[in-house]
């Protein structure tokens, strides 16, 4: 159950982000921003410290039209259980939702990689 | 788990696990089970201790020595009348059916409300999350505006109406006098443990009316096989009674308890499914057909019987929920207590529906948006009235009668210390 749920809060934040930067004619990273801003201070260190660790793979992905649902299973943030469908919110992308998550999770190994070379 | 192994922080720990799983005030240094913290399960939970340093100070006791000279009750009515030398609580209190409520409840009764600014982001700003440290140390519940323990006036829409507030307005004596024993997921089952954090002394304090209202978890859960978890009549009966005879120990003699029949969840599918849920509001993409089966899938959904598709799925639900509201209806009608009368009054959704309609409500405004599952701040402030007006009617002598010198101790005590 614990993943599911922390299924759900990954889905809600990456949407919001996702309006957030479309509402607002932004960038994703301005987006977390600005959502990171909204929130009381005495949370804004836990806010920053996510947008830390998944910012660049969510603006990565959100940037290629990924949707919330295709950002979070690349993230490992949602699980298919084995014999189970795919959980998602929105309406699966025209390519399929295993096909999207499979073009995200090789988008952000290449993002891994070149992170791992460019600090190195 | 490794940070609660310091020494140091280990009685903290300690402290932190019990309050969490007993629903404790967090802050309460007298250990009277009330506190002056609102969140935590503080006095947005229970009236406000207006002494917690003093653990016969609390509200809802009967007064000591008539409060000539504190306020052991906390309700803002203590001294004496420089007149006649007669205590105020003796002149206006005495005689006068005080008695508080209590709520023994779920998610509904504690208020479960995630408001959809949160995520809508056409009115999203800085002022829209100033609420969210309160929100998440009241459990994402907000008792402070609910259905029986309202006290503060809304700021989450609709308006605050309770039946503390009303029976304060009959009888300024029971001011601070609530308690809202109630947690997110609450049944017949996990309230037996959830009980034993109310706070009544059976020879100390004033009687109560105890509203037991666990709505719908006993058919609703996430299973994938969700018939097979639900409460079965023979459970329910089972749990209710056990429930009944611990408040029998507990409460003051002359108390009241009302059960309520559990909620018919078909009105949520045929009223939001094919609306737009406030994330699929900007682009038109999210229904809440969408987020049930979504939910649903997961495993995380809050009542895969009635958020589904499945038409025959959702009849079931509401066969099962009306077999256990009929369990109620015979225990309010077979057993007797010894400290307590005993009725039983079905959810009054139907009627609350028509109210709101003819207000020229829509029905789907008395569901709450974010989640799409519970009632609304309006469908609570609505059944409020409903369930004043039947008690008023059916049963006037558990309301108790109203008090000539509410005007009086209107005029001497103000707002009597607010809550």
């Amino acid at each position: 159950l614990y993943k599911g749920h922390t299924c759900v809060g990954c889905v809600l934040v990456v949407s919001v982000i996702e309006q957030l930067a479309q509402w607002h004619n932004s960038t994703v990273k301005a987006a977390m921003e600005r959502l990171c801003n909204y929130i009381p201070e005495k949370l804004q260190g836990v806010c920053y410290v996510l947008a830390e660790l998944y910012g660049p793979y969510i603006a990565e992905l959100i940037d290629r039209e990924m949707n919330a649902d295709v950002v979070c299973h690349s993230l490992k943030l949602c699980k298919q259980d084995p014999g189970q469908p795919l959980c998602h919110l929105y309406p699966p992308p025209k390519v399929g939702l295993s096909t999207a998550i499979r073009k995200a999770k090789r988008i952000m190994k290449t993002a891994k990689d070149l992170k791992i070379f460019m600090g190195f | 788990p490794s940070v609660c192994s310091f020494p140091l922080l280990a009685g903290l720990c300690e402290k932190i696990k019990y309050v969490i799983r007993n629903k404790l005030p967090f802050e309460d240094f007298d250990g009277d089970k009330f506190s002056t913290f609102p969140t935590l399960r503080g006095y947005h939970w229970r009236g406000r201790d207006c002494n917690d340093k003093n653990t016969t100070v609390y509200p809802g006791r009967r007064p000591v020595n008539w409060d000539a000279k504190s306020d052991s009750n906390c309700n803002g009515i203590w001294g004496v009348d420089p007149k006649d030398g007669i205590p105020y609580e003796e002149k206006f209190c005495k005689g006068a059916d005080s008695q508080g409520v209590v709520l023994l409840g779920d998610s509904a009764g504690a208020h479960f409300h995630i408001p959809p600014e949160w995520m809508t982001v056409t009115q999203m700003s800085a002022k829209s999350f100033a609420n969210l440290p309160m929100a998440f140390t009241d459990e994402l519940d907000w008792p402070q505006f609910s259905e029986i323990t309202g006290f503060l006036n809304s700021t989450i829409g609709g308006w605050t109406d309770s039946l503390y507030l009303r029976l304060r307005r009959r009888n300024r004596c029971n001011h601070r006098d609530l308690q809202n024993i109630s947690q997110n997921g609450g049944s017949s089952g996990n309230l037996l443990y959830l009980i034993k954090s109310l706070a009544r002394n059976q020879l100390l304090d004033n009687p109560a009316i105890v509203i037991y209202a666990t709505i719908g978890n006993d058919v609703c859960n996430g299973y994938r096989d969700t018939l097979a978890h639900m409460t079965t009549p023979q459970e329910m009966f089972s749990n209710v009674l056990q429930a009944l005879r611990y408040l029998d120990s507990r409460l003051p003699n002359g108390s009241h308890v009302i059960l309520t029949g559990l909620v018919d969840g078909r009105f949520l599918w045929d009223n939001l499914h094919d609306r737009y849920h406030p994330l699929g509001q900007l682009n038109r993409d999210v229904t809440y057909s969408q987020l049930y089966s979504f939910l649903d899938c997961l495993q995380v959904s809050p009542c895969s019987g009635w958020l589904t598709q499945n038409e025959t799925l959702r009849n079931l639900t509401s066969e099962r929920a009306l077999q256990l509201s009929n369990v109620l209806k015979e225990i309010a009608r077979s057993e007797k207590f010894a400290n307590f009368d005993i009725f039983y009054m079905d959810f009054p959704l139907r009627q609350t529906a028509e109210e709101w309609r003819k207000m020229g409500g829509k029905p789907w405004q008395l569901i709450e948006p974010v989640d799409g599952f519970h009632p609304s701040q309006i469908a609570a402030a609505l059944g409020t009235s409903i369930t004043w007006q039947k008690a008023l009617h059916e049963w006037p002598q558990v309301l108790g009668k109203e008090n000539p010198f509410n005007d009086q101790i209107e005029a001497i005590f103000k707002d009597q210390g607010g809550h």
